[in-house]
């Protein structure tokens, strides 16, 4: 509850008509920008022990709870992931809040081009590995190793429900190799 | 050719030798659209009367509605392949974009990377994403209010007092929450957005959404500052997205395409929640 209340409370500074507009002034909103990382930081230890909890529950036969730290990336938006970056196995899970099952295309900030996608039930996905648009690779402090975007299909997103995907590097290089541009027009 | 194409059986988007957008084949039709950057170039009035106020915070307010266009030559790179098809367009040094269509899409996706905005030349700059077509839209077009009811906008028009319209741009600026769209009586291009953002349609057939501001001068409505963001001692960069559709107008029985812009702002802007975690075990494990 600590944790949600602080959030609850930093939500309530964010209703504010400054907030809101962002006719702020600038330190204002980096305060503002600030309470909100530290609020949301605060609450995924809470997701994290509802996920393992759930992950307990659906999988009985297990005989140690898997303590799966659930890291959330916030830098997503500029295509940078520590974990999917430096780590040549992780899982990804996905948590649809909506009331309806959706199919969602994923893009995970990767450092190669040829990983393996399986899903939950050991089925492996077709991918795509998209570069980095230069402009984003080039921001001068976006200090990310990440040179592709791994894209692949989640289908079926159960309504306020989760699923993981099991992503690895894989020996492989892929049939249709290194992606590279189309051949300019003239 | 030399024009790109892509895209999938329900949306097609061609680029021209420019490397700008130029068309859209989408349910059954193929309308003239193009996209681009602009920017306005900020008034900065002396802030002593009410009336010529800078541009700022609290204010929008083109120079004279002085308008520049970003580029007249945009570069452009093509990926392919089984999941999506992209477009790498750079515009200029703070202007890039990505325009792709997933392989089961019914809209296209556009990207957009602005900043840092330059201010060498003291002039504050307001930039625009700005999408044109020939659709016959008559002055009318529709805003939403919240992300629920679609509101009617009538340009220089007020629907409840005889407006006299001094700022002829911004004067026809509205909220635009989530989506922005016009029709007529056969097509129909709405422009869903990930945030709040200023949108008009100046001319007929044309959506204009401002994505990114800096200014140099405070409004004198009470911050005290110009917005004038700053990251790391450099201008701030923004990076969003806007989700194209275009479809027929006609209201049909089993689907419209305003029932599927609704599905599609409801699942972008509550996107799943992505969580990471390592994982030591081999995938067969993991099972």
């Amino acid at each position: 509850d600590p944790h949600l209340n602080f959030l609850r409370e930093t939500m309530g500074i964010m209703q504010h008509h400054d907030a809101v507009t962002g006719t702020e002034k600038q330190k204002v909103a980096l305060d503002y920008a600030k309470r909100m990382s530290v609020a949301l930081r605060a609450c995924s230890t809470n997701i994290r022990s509802v996920l393992n909890q759930l992950s307990i529950a659906s999988d009985r036969n297990s005989q140690e709870p898997s303590k799966f730290e659930f890291k959330t990336c916030t830098l997503l938006n500029i295509s940078s992931c520590a974990t999917s970056e430096l780590n040549k196995r992780f899982a990804l899970t996905l948590y649809n809040p909506l009331a309806h099952s959706v199919n969602e295309y994923v893009r995970v900030p990767v450092k190669d081009y040829n990983y393996v996608v399986i899903d939950p039930t050991g089925k492996v996905l077709p991918v795509q590995a998209v570069p980095v648009p230069k402009a984003v690779s080039n921001m001068k402090h976006r200090n990310s190793s990440a040179q592709y975007e791994l894209v692949f299909l989640a289908s079926s997103l159960p309504p306020v429900g989760y699923k993981t995907y099991y992503i690895e590097k894989s020996e492989t290089i892929p049939a249709i190799g290194k992606p590279s541009p189309s051949p300019k027009k003239t | 050719s030399s024009y790109t194409v892509i895209g999938n059986n329900n949306i097609q988007l061609t680029f021209d030798t420019n490397g700008f957008l130029a068309e859209v084949t989408a349910d059954g039709m193929t309308r003239m659209i193009s996209q681009e950057f602009l920017y306005y170039e900020a008034a900065t009035g002396n802030n002593a009367e009410f009336l010529n106020r800078s541009s700022g915070a609290y204010i929008f307010r083109p120079d004279n509605n002085q308008i520049r266009f970003a580029t007249d030559e945009v570069t452009i790179e093509v990926y392919k392949g089984q999941l999506v098809q992209e477009v790498h367009q750079k515009f200029n040094d703070w202007i890039s974009q990505v325009v792709r269509v997933y392989k089961q899409s019914n809209h296209a996706e556009f990207e957009w990377l602005v900043g840092p905005i330059p201010i060498k030349d003291n002039i504050g700059k307001e930039v625009i994403s700005r999408f044109k077509s020939d659709i016959k839209s008559d002055g009318i077009f529709f805003t939403d209010s919240n992300g629920r009811e679609m509101l009617k906008r009538k340009r220089n028009h007020r629907e409840t007092w005889n407006v006299k319209i001094h700022e002829s741009v911004a004067g026809n600026y509205y909220p635009v929450t989530t989506k922005i769209a016009l029709e007529d009586t056969t097509a129909r291009m709405a422009i869903l957005t990930d945030r709040a953002q200023g949108g008009s349609s100046l001319e007929d057939g044309v959506l204009e959404l401002m994505v990114h501001r800096r200014l140099l001068h405070d409004d004198a409505f009470g911050v005290g500052e110009a917005l004038n963001e700053t990251e790391y001692g450099e201008g701030l960069i923004a990076r969003g997205k806007h989700h194209l559709f275009v479809g027929q107008s006609l209201q049909r029985p089993d689907v419209s395409l305003k029932a599927i812009e609704r599905l599609v702002q409801l699942e972008t802007l509550l996107p799943s929640w992505k969580f990471f975690s390592n994982v030591s075990y081999s995938s067969d494990q993991w099972l």
